[in-house]
């Protein structure tokens, strides 16, 4: 069978589907300062994992809040600079209208999936860490 | 309440494919 870290190099998604190689990934990351590129991928993930209920209607619009604050809202910060004007604006819209929809993050983590894969992804794969690893 | 960090660390944690 082909080694894990071998798969990683076949496409993002190889290597975002394999816990080693999301760690080894964030370690580059965090060197080259951009660790909230992955950190908010998988948040905008498991935001859409969470079904919307009564039950859980308050944790989704405080963690929908939590997201929009920490990766959207400061127009300096790596993810931030990322992501189209108008596709802030609808995520903003709906936070502020409280109209917290599953697919809300959906257009902004895939902005932000392309660049990792036009830009980071590449990089990693040619970078010192991973072919340490290999 | 919960922190929002630990709620995002959570949110984050909940997309993570899970360990072999």
């Amino acid at each position: 069978p082909t080694p894990p870290y071998l798969r990683w190099a076949e496409s993002l998604h190889s290597l975002l589907d394999d816990q080693d190689g999301i760690n080894l990934f964030r370690t580059f990351l965090k060197q080259e300062g951009c660790a909230d590129l992955l950190d908010f991928w998988f948040a905008c993930s498991g935001f859409r994992k969470l079904e919307p209920s009564d039950a859980n209607e308050e944790k989704r619009l405080k963690l929908a809040k939590a997201i929009y604050k920490k990766y959207i809202l400061d127009n300096n910060g790596i993810v931030s600079r990322q992501i189209k004007p108008a596709t802030k604006s609808f995520i903003k819209d709906c936070v502020m209208k409280q109209l917290i929809d599953p697919a809300m993050f959906d257009q902004a983590q895939t902005e932000i999936q392309s660049m990792i894969e036009e830009n980071t992804y590449p990089l990693f794969l040619k970078s010192d860490i991973y072919l340490e690893y290999t | 309440y919960k922190s929002d960090d630990d709620l995002l660390l959570k949110c984050i944690g909940s997309a993570m494919p899970k360990r072999r």
